[in-house]
């Protein structure tokens, strides 16, 4: 089944 | 100073609503150009993006940046003393700990005043860049809330899939599987009915519903909610508010096998 993904993988921190 | 008016207490009580149960404790972020929270859920699978103009304030007066860091479980008991069409009024000095916050009555002459302590949050901002959406996806609100509960009754997740065809929202789960296909669609009478796919390019995705549920508590902000996808990024989820403000959600996709 495919993964949950994170949001840090697309969005930086500032 | 902080100083927002605003004419029915009901925006503010509904966006809380909305996202306290996805986030607990966030910075409301003042400024000149408007309130705006930042937050992800403790998961950091989901983010919540709110953005109040000071349009939709009247007046609104805020001379420097404060952030006023808020539990949405006491802001959500506060609120819950305010009636829907109470004119609520948001006070902050400069270097805060409480906010105050003033409810007054249009019909009445009742006014009720409360102050909420504030809280050090330090939160982790994202930086969400700008992106060119595959896909764009107008719907009724309350449409797109149906298909994610009846879909979450399935399955834990759903594949959207947009092509020149249309839409399709797809599940599989241990008793069966179920799928909704939607088109373009105009009614003239009932805009608010009006389904809109933009399309540049074929975007399938796979999104947890837990997530997709809770987002839709934000149904009863607008008549119609916006899609955003992209093969391989997080979903945009928008609400679009009155004076350009805005609730969005961002949802990370599930990847791979």
């Amino acid at each position: 089944a495919p993964k949950q993904a994170t949001l840090g993988k697309f969005f930086g921190n500032l | 100073m902080l100083e927002a008016r605003l004419e029915q207490a009901n925006l503010l009580k509904k966006v809380v609503d909305a996202i306290k149960d996805l986030v607990q404790d966030c910075n409301f972020d003042c400024n000149d150009s408007g309130i705006a929270l930042q937050a992800m859920d403790n998961s950091h699978v989901a983010l919540v993006s709110m953005m109040l103009k000071s349009e939709s304030f009247s007046p609104f007066r805020c001379d420097r940046n404060i952030a006023l860091g808020i539990n949405l479980g006491s802001l959500t008991k506060v609120l819950r003393c305010a009636q829907n069409e109470d004119i609520l009024t948001l006070k902050a000095e400069d270097a805060p700990d409480v906010v105050n916050l003033v409810f007054e009555s249009a019909e009445t002459d009742r006014i009720s005043e409360y102050d909420i302590k504030l809280m050090d949050i330090d939160q982790e901002h994202l930086g969400i860049p700008e992106t060119e959406y595959a896909a764009t996806i107008t719907m009724p609100s309350a449409e797109f809330q149906r298909i994610c509960r009846d879909l979450s009754a399935l399955s834990e997740s759903v594949s959207i899939e947009c092509s020149k065809e249309g839409v399709k929202f797809n599940c599989q789960g241990d008793i069966g599987s179920g799928s909704i296909h939607l088109r373009s669609h105009t009614n003239v009478d009932k805009p608010e009915l009006n389904v809109e796919i933009d399309l540049t390019e074929p975007v399938s995705l796979t999104f947890s519903l837990k997530y997709l549920v809770n987002f839709c508590k934000a149904s009863g902000l607008s008549n119609q909610v916006k899609l955003c996808l992209s093969n391989e990024v997080p979903l945009l989820v928008e609400y679009a508010l009155s004076n350009n403000s805005y609730l969005r959600f961002y949802l990370a996709p599930k990847i791979g096998d």
